[in-house]
């Protein structure tokens, strides 16, 4: 979600 | 996983190789700043802390093992295999103007207030200033040589198509990550300058050289 971020880039 | 994404970290694969390569077969770290390095190393152990416990993929944890052992035997060669060649006088950009702010941002914006958040938040505010003290060290210098600007170019591009993957995303995931958007459009901005000068004077085959 976007609450999380991108955390799967890098 | 889109084709801007990979691209983007194939190119971003590719600067590091270049760099490595330029260090090997020139013997030398000279026009390279030994501060930007060591900010890379500092952005990519507090971001891929999230190697020991969260998997995301095997492509993942190939690619963020390969980026912290990397920039820490880059460092390595700089400090110690080269250490004649590096010249820390024309490296005088000052990190601490950097660390500072970037510190003060993440504890402002991050999307949880925990120490992991805080720190990858940190970590992304850091990678989109972190090139700052060489490119500063290019503009005192005024000239480089090829290959470097082959590496600084590959490392631009990396971020330049963080961009269209992040509309891709946007569109076809509707996920957006307002704190890596931010962060890498500044990032990418920083880059302007120095591609300007890439496209009309390296690509054409004469050297780069910064008007005096």
């Amino acid at each position: 979600g976007a609450e999380e971020g991108h955390k799967d880039e890098l | 996983m889109n084709l801007f994404r990979l691209f983007g970290d194939m190119s971003h694969l590719a600067s590091i190789l270049l760099l490595l390569y330029k260090i090997q077969t020139t013997r030398s770290v000279r026009g390279l700043s030994f501060k930007t390095q060591a900010l890379y190393v500092t952005v990519f152990v507090t971001r891929y802390l999230d190697l020991f416990y969260d998997y995301v993929s095997l492509y993942n944890s190939v690619m963020k093992t390969f980026f912290i052992t990397s920039s820490c035997y880059v460092l390595y060669l700089m400090k110690k295999k080269y250490r004649p060649t590096n010249d820390p006088s024309i490296d005088t950009f000052r990190v601490e103007y950097l660390l500072g702010p970037c510190v003060l941002l993440s504890l402002i914006f991050n999307y949880r207030f925990t120490f992991a958040e805080i720190l990858w938040s940190f970590s992304i505010f850091l990678e989109s200033v972190a090139i700052l003290p060489q490119l500063f060290m290019l503009q005192r210098t005024g000239e480089a040589e090829a290959i470097t600007t082959h590496y600084l170019a590959a490392l631009g591009a990396y971020r330049a198509l963080y961009i269209p993957n992040w509309i891709y995303r946007y569109w076809m995931e509707d996920q957006v990550d307002p704190i890596a958007v931010t962060a890498g459009i500044v990032q990418t901005a920083l880059y302007v300058d120095f591609f300007y000068v890439y496209f009309t004077k390296v690509l054409q085959g004469q050297r780069f050289e910064l008007p005096a």
